[in-house]
Order: structure tokens, then C-alpha cells, then sequence
């Protein structure tokens, strides 16, 4: 499968093929472990899993989850204005996988680069992990009630296309019932009108037939506009969760490990200076020593810097809360249109 | 430099990416 990638952006079309996202996202991982790079859907269906999904749906799934991962990348104020990500979605050559291994060893990570890294702490307010915590939390039950959400509006749009068919198999059934030319039996053309009734039956079928299209345009309407932007921010904030995680295992984890290996070789050092061992192993285990505090030193400004941008993340989350408002715009419009169009035809059909 | 001043719309401005499958 391949895609067309388009950006309004640079006003080019590229072409991607899935394991090409795989390679992006990998070195945007390893260039910016500290921000809220989103995840990618998987490649395949999951053998051997009971799931109602076709291959269809699944490949209709994965195109829309990339088309996603890749605008929450392109609207990010520092993915956006990346070598990487510019690469990423214009270059027309034979080799982008190649292209962007290299643009990312080139330029190292983003704590290699950016120009305040090492004077983070400086930055940093006092409070740091306090309103680290509070933020994680407040973002968390957010997260939590957006599922719930997003699986609601789900049904509500599977529902509006369940009615698209429900409504056109309807109309079908009552123009067959009106095409049936079989004579009546004589006690019921004497006493009843069902001849002229079923004659008319014939023609609701078309106004059944508009009902059904408006309510599979809703259906669609609210997939688009609705369950899609809500899927949309969810990965912003799964992606959120996920640098949480990676702040706590990765570097603060790295940082311990250091300090414990620090500590360690401090160690070695005071018994072998009491057992008065050779000069030479002292003088290795010395400047080992020296090296881990390098080591250590830089860990500490990574574990600042680290810090610095998850709060950045932290606002980023903040700043694009107010997508609820579209969503529920684009919902509130969706059933007013909904409503009403199915509303003029339910008006004509009343007579 | 620790502040991120933008607004929703401005994010979403940067760029819209079309994803579409080549049949």
C-alpha cells in the first residue's frame, strides 16, 4: 500500500509507503525522546484476535490514523520547523528512508542543538514536579472522559449509517408492496381502499430513499467531523501519557543507574587506596571515576532539559483543550443539519 | 523561552497534511 502525502504547507504531494512513517517516526522518536511524538497504528492486523474488522476497514483505519500522526507532527511548534519532518514531506528521491537516517546523525538530538539545554534549570520554576504532578493528573481525567466520548459519538455515527439503511430498505419494502398487480379478491376491493393506498406506497419509496441518503451524510458527517477530531487529540494525549512514562523510565531511571555506578567505583576507589593496591589500576580507576562524574553531570542537565520540555508539552496539552469546542461545534451543526433536512422531508411526506 | 505562546488556531495553522491511499 502506498500514500499520497500532500502538505498545504510546502505545496508538494510526496509518496510514503508505511514502512517509510516507521523510519520517520523511529528518528523523530530518537531526536526528540522528550516531546510528545505520537505512536503509529500497526502495520497489520492482529493474527489469531477475534475482530469484526474487515481488511478493508483495517487499511481505511491505518490511512486515517497516519493522516493524524502525521498533522499533530506538522502542528507542532518544534517537529514543524525540523529538518526531519520538512525532509520528511518533500523529498522527492529514491531513498527517503536513507535520507532521513542521515538528517537525523547529522544533526544529533534535539539536547544537542537546542540552544538553551544545558540552562534549563535556570528556566525552570521552583515548583517544577509539583505542577508536573497536578498537570499529569488534571491530563489524565481528561484523557479518561475523551475516550469515553469518542467511543460514545463512535456508536452515534455507526447508528446514523444503521439508520441510512434501515430507512432505504424500508422504502424499498413499501414500493414493493405497492408494485404488486395481483388482482384483489373480490371481498376486498368491495370493502376496503388498500387498491388506490397501495398504488401511492409505490412512489414513497423515493422520499425513503432521500431520508436514507441524508442520514448517511450525517453518519459520515459526524465520522469526520467528530469521532475523527476526537481521535485526533486523543493521540495528542496518548502521546502525552507516553513521554510521561519515558521521563520517569528513561532518564530519571538513567540517572539512578549512573549515580549507583557513582557510587560503586567511589567504592573500589577508597578500599583499593586502603589496601594500597598498584599505582597504575588506582590511577585507571581514578580517571574512571572522573568520566562517570561527566557522565553523571551531563544526565543532570538531560534530566533539567527533559523536564523543560515535558513542561512545554504540559502546555501544548493546555493549549489545544479548546478543540473540545469545535468538536462540539461540528456535532451541534451536524445534528442541526441533520434534523433539519430529514425534518423537510418527513414534512412533505406527511400528507 | 519556557512559554509557549500559541494558540490553538495558530498550531493548526502551520500545516494540513492530506493523507490519501493510491488504489
Amino acid at each position: 500500500v502506498e500514500y499520497q502525502v500532500t502538505s498545504q504547507r510546502y505545496k508538494i504531494s510526496v509518496y510514503r509507503r508505511y514502512s517509510d512513517f516507521d523510519v520517520f517516526h523511529e528518528v523523530l522518536l530518537q531526536r526528540f525522546a522528550y516531546r510528545v511524538v505520537p505512536a503509529l497504528p500497526p502495520k497489520r492486523m492482529l493474527k489469531g484476535v477475534l475482530t469484526s474488522v474487515s481488511e478493508r476497514e483495517f487499511i481505511e483505519g491505518r490511512r486515517r490514523a497516519l493522516g493524524r500522526f502525521i498533522n499533530l507532527v506538522a502542528c507542532h511548534p518544534f517537529f514543524s520547523e525540523d529538518e526531519l519532518v520538512k525532509t520528511f514531506l518533500t523529498f522527492n528521491g529514491s531513498d527517503v528512508q536513507t535520507k532521513l537516517r542521515d538528517t537525523c546523525k547529522k544533526t544529533g538530538d534535539e539536547f544537542m542543538t537546542h540552544r538553551i539545554a544545558t540552562q534549563a534549570k535556570e528556566y525552570l520554576p521552583a515548583d517544577i514536579q509539583a505542577q508536573f504532578s497536578t498537570s499529569r493528573d488534571v491530563i489524565r481525567n481528561i484523557h479518561n472522559s475523551f475516550q469515553k466520548l469518542r467511543d460514545r459519538a463512535e456508536k452515534m455515527a455507526d447508528r446514523s449509517k444503521e439508520n441510512a439503511t434501515d430507512l432505504l430498505m424500508f422504502g424499498r419494502e413499501l414500493s414493493t408492496l405497492g408494485s404488486d398487480a395481483s388482482p384483489l379478491p373480490s371481498l376486498a376491493s368491495s370493502q376496503s381502499t388498500w387498491g388506490t393506498l397501495r398504488q401511492s406506497l409505490k412512489s414513497l419509496s423515493v422520499e425513503f430513499s432521500v431520508l436514507s441518503d441524508k442520514a448517511a451524510q450525517q453518519g459520515r458527517r459526524e465520522e469526520d467531523d467528530v469521532v475523527e477530531k476526537l481521535n485526533f487529540f486523543l493521540d495528542l494525549l496518548q502521546s502525552y501519557r507516553d513521554l510521561c512514562e519515558r521521563h520517569e523510565k528513561g532518564v530519571l531511571h538513567e540517572h539512578q543507574k549512573a549515580l549507583h555506578k557513582y557510587s560503586v567505583m567511589k567504592r573500589q576507589m577508597m578500599s583499593a587506596t586502603v589496601q594500597s593496591k598498584e599505582p597504575a589500576s588506582v590511577e585507571q580507576l581514578e580517571s574512571r571515576i572522573v568520566q562517570q562524574e561527566s557522565a553523571i553531570q551531563t544526565m543532570e542537565l538531560r534530566n533539567y532539559f527533559s523536564l523543560f520540555c515535558l513542561h512545554q508539552e504540559t502546555q501544548l496539552i493546555f493549549t489545544y483543550l479548546p478543540i473540545t469546542s469545535h468538536i462540539l461545534g461540528a456535532f451541534v451543526n451536524s445534528q442541526v443539519q441533520g434534523h433539519r433536512e430529514m425534518g423537510e422531508v418527513w414534512n412533505e411526506l406527511q400528507p | 523561552a519556557l512559554t509557549i505562546s500559541q494558540t490553538l488556531d495558530q498550531l493548526l495553522s502551520r500545516d494540513t497534511v492530506q493523507v490519501e491511499l493510491i488504489p
